[in-house]
């Protein structure tokens, strides 16, 4: 129980650095909805994109709510270590300048951890240690070519 | 502890055996559509013990097993096994490489074993949620489903955070 | 028949008075998250008549009202006005242009037009309806659900061709 | 009654043939779940990619199902005229290969009527008669700049 306040307490605060620096300003909060009763309580995601008016999630748009997403995903993962996660294009509606923002947030200030990232985004590639191609050279065969990316530069396994 | 090696053999689009070696850090897994990325994601969740069929995209149980394609007939069987470093002793067991295998018979047979020990699809289970991994853990976010997290109720968030804590 | 102009005021993020003209052809609408590029495919829906506030991203009828930035005071309106070029007599109108508005106020207060004559929103609606247009039409995808048709079920998806046939 | 039945008989037609053209291969049809009773027969979709085997919609990967998806979209178009077509990001799932084909296909073989298309993809934009831009210099301000390409060249409205 103490455990739990003090787990959203920390993901709270991790969640509104990480908000504001991947959008590079506005702000994001978590609320309980009864502030009295924090163990019973519900948990409230309030964001604003710099500049703009604080507004029910469900009007953000595409890109909006899947980067305010990822903030909460890395607040949660900075708290709660997890030795691996598995992310499935979760940069797929970001615009080129937030793929670029979320790829060097990724190399830079991710949770320690290792992560698999399934991307079509370049920006997302480029912030990667390896690189692992899934081909169907064979119609309905999948086949993988690994690519390391290390000091001395490429590296194909 | 991080995921060392993923080893696949008839699982979905895998025909052929295939080893992925992964590095501690950050690994990028491209390619083009329907070439196998997001199976590999279901690998790693249906060796870790995902027991829904449609949380593999699936409608039954032997969807999981490769159905053939135009040159090839369809396999007997699927197995995915998954190679933990765990040098840190992260997982309570006391090897320092846990290998964690599952495999699935078109008769419906199955097979769990924890370095090549037979165990119970449950001994899986209960290593994944005690060392807080797979789906609840946050740490397997599936294709589409990013924004999932915002649309639970303030309740529901609740509990999400109740078990991650 | 075409959509020759729309002019939005009021609705959502476009505080500022403003007209789109439109080609006959493909245009694509594009920039970055959080612009506005869904807002104007939600402006058509709205003047189309769409009733559900839901199917427009929000929760209560007044989220379609400009609520303000950080800068900017919220607006006490939302007008949308679809211009279409009717020329064809597609629609069954005798004019050659066909301009389409609808106005609602913080106060709960509607106002619905068909080349500047007051009508009720079940006029818009019906036209609409008559000419095959809107999202039942399959004329409106909205975003993140282009396969949403594909999850439909045998039955459903009768009823659907039924409506469109 | 006649004109449902002939309805189906013409999309089913053109979903086989769009769905080989954007897949550059394969098979897709639309298939009635009981031939001896049309009338209240629901509606299959079957599809298979080239070279791989028939398989549930479900087990289809993002793209794929997103590009059948968009050839049924463009059969029910052909058969149904429609005025005008708003869609929204309906190339997000598409690779960059993907993504030329549909493009390919909006621009020379798109059923006729008028096309609003959002997209964040090159390719797609590339296949427009006119661009527009929608921008918020001022935070939380929608504003469009409209650019038209035509038989001389881009000109900015
Ligand atoms: N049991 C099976 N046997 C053979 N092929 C299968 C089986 N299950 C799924 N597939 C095939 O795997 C392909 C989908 O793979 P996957 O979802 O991994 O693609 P992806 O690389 O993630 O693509 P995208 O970029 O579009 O998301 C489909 O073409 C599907 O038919
Ligand atoms: N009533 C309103 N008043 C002011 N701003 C609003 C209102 N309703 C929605 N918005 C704002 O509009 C923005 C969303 O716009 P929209 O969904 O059109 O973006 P988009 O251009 O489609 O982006 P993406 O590429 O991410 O899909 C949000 O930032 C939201 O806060
Ligand atoms: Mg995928
Ligand atoms: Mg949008």
């Amino acid at each position: 129980e103490k455990n739990f306040l003090e787990t959203i307490s920390k993901v709270k605060a991790n969640f509104s650095l990480i908000y504001g620096q991947l959008f590079e300003g506005g702000r994001a909060e978590l609320v309980l909805t009864d502030e009295d009763n924090p163990l019973e309580a519900g948990i409230e995601i309030i964001a604003q994109p710099p500049g703009k008016k604080q507004q029910h999630l469900s009007l953000l748009s595409g890109g909006e709510r899947a980067l305010t997403a990822i903030a909460l995903l890395f607040a949660i993962l900075r708290v709660k270590k997890s030795p691996f996660s598995i992310l499935d294009e979760i940069d797929a509606s970001l615009d080129e300048a937030n793929v670029r923002r979320f790829a060097d947030f990724l190399k830079k200030h991710a949770p320690s951890g290792q992560y698999i990232i399934i991307t079509h985004q370049k920006a997302t590639m480029s912030a990667a240690d390896a690189l692992y191609g899934v081909t169907m050279e064979e119609a309905g065969v999948s086949k993988i070519i690994s690519v390391k990316f290390d000091e001395e530069g490429r590296e194909a396994v | 502890m991080y995921l060392k090696r993923l080893e696949i053999f008839g699982f979905k689009s895998f025909a052929e055996k295939t080893e992925i070696q992964f590095s501690d850090g950050i690994s990028a897994i491209v390619g083009p559509n329907g070439s196998g990325k997001s199976n590999i994601s279901d690998a790693i969740c249906w060796v870790m013990g995902e027991q829904s069929i449609k949380n593999l995209r699936g409608s039954k149980l032997e969807d999981v097993i490769f159905a053939g394609s135009e040159k090839r007939k369809p396999l007997g069987y699927a197995q995915v096994s998954l190679v933990l470093d765990n040098s840190d002793g992260y997982l309570p067991l006391s090897y320092s490489e846990v290998v964690i295998t599952r495999k699935f018979y078109r008769s419906g047979e199955s097979q769990f074993l924890i370095n090549n020990n037979e165990c119970r699809l449950k001994d899986i289970q209960e290593l994944m949620l005690d060392t807080g991994l797979g789906k609840e853990a946050y740490s397997i976010i599936s294709q589409g489903k990013v924004d999932e997290i915002l649309n639970s109720s303030p309740e529901q968030r609740r509990l999400i955070f109740e078990e991650a804590a």
